[in-house]
């Protein structure tokens, strides 16, 4: 799976997901990356997030939405915001991890489980591209 | 005022220790070029939404990672696969899951919100759409690798060794490396 968050000068955000899914995958089966509120969502008031990882955990939890309607129900920071549904992901038993962005630029990359791939860039600091 | 985005290549792929220099090399090299073509979008002034698609993009056409060409296969031997787009200005949202032939589905997903008045089209209906747009269909075989046919073996005889074994009394098979890579290439 790979996704994007974005940020533009006029101050509005996007996200985007696409994936090849699972491998072995049958039955026309469906993760969450086409989901929208499971696996991309995005609101200039509250944030952008793409997810990658174990599908049916993240529908369940409804992941991407779920980090929005934290912030935008009860104000909590984005990255707070994202830790708390990540574990929520992994208390029902799934992993993987999201990226989300808001509207001051703030970033959160949260994820429970290994080999997970990202990078960014800002007006204001250099490029950083990680691999765990 | 504060531009950029952020990216991700997937989660559970391969895990750093367990990757060569030149692998991770080629990694890195792929995560920076889609970074730079979405971050190249928006200081031209180019929106959010148009950002995202160019990283996108980039990474849906290398092979390195599970998303348009090299993506997993199905249990039928085929690539199989879905995207989405949300414009967080205008909760615009649109969708594509199931695709065959559609070289860049976040295109389409793109164009799903853009062009029609759904939210979300999968299958034959979806590329259907993708034609009546102009959108030509690539065959299957331009997404698939020798390296994730490979692993769609090791699944099918692993589910097969598993099958063989299967008794009530056993407990689940934990999640580990393995299985994790399997499931999202």
């Amino acid at each position: 799976t790979v996704g994007c968050v974005a940020l533009d000068r006029a101050g509005n955000l996007a996200a985007g997901t696409s994936t090849g899914g699972m491998t072995n995958k049958k039955y026309g089966r469906v993760g969450d990356a086409p989901i929208i509120g499971a696996g991309t969502y995005a609101n200039n008031a509250t944030c952008a997030v793409s997810a990658t990882g174990w599908g049916e955990f993240f529908i369940r939890v409804g992941v991407a939405r779920d980090i929005a309607a934290q912030m935008e129900y009860r104000g909590t920071p984005l990255r707070a915001a994202a830790a708390a549904t990540i574990a929520k992901v992994a208390q029902l038993g799934g992993d993987g991890g999201v990226i989300a962005l808001d509207a001051q630029g703030d970033i959160a990359m949260e994820f429970n489980s290994p080999g997970m791939y990202r990078a960014f860039r800002f007006s204001d600091r250099p490029a950083v591209i990680a691999i765990y | 005022k504060r531009y950029g985005l952020v990216i991700h290549g997937g989660a559970g792929v391969i895990e750093r220790a367990a990757m060569s220099p030149e692998r991770e090399a080629e990694y890195r090299t792929a995560l920076n070029q889609a970074l730079q073509a979405g971050y190249a979008v928006l200081d031209q002034g180019g929106s959010a939404l148009e950002a995202v698609t160019a990283a996108i993009n980039l990474m849906e056409d290398n092979p390195l990672f599970n998303a348009g060409k090299g993506a997993v296969f199905n249990a039928d031997g085929i690539c199989e696969l879905d995207a989405s787009v949300m414009d967080g200005r205008t909760q615009a949202a649109g969708a594509v899951a199931a695709l065959h032939h559609i070289k860049n589905p976040i295109n389409l997903a793109r164009d799903v919100m853009l062009k029609s008045e759904h939210v979300m089209l999968v299958g034959d209906g979806a590329e259907k759409f993708a034609q009546s747009l102009g959108y030509q269909l690539v065959p299957n075989a331009y997404f698939q690798t020798d390296w994730r046919r490979e692993q769609l073996k090791k699944a099918q005889e692993q589910e097969k060794e598993k099958a063989g074994k299967k008794t009530a009394a056993l407990p689940a098979a934990p999640v580990d490396y393995f299985t994790r890579t399997l499931r999202w290439g």
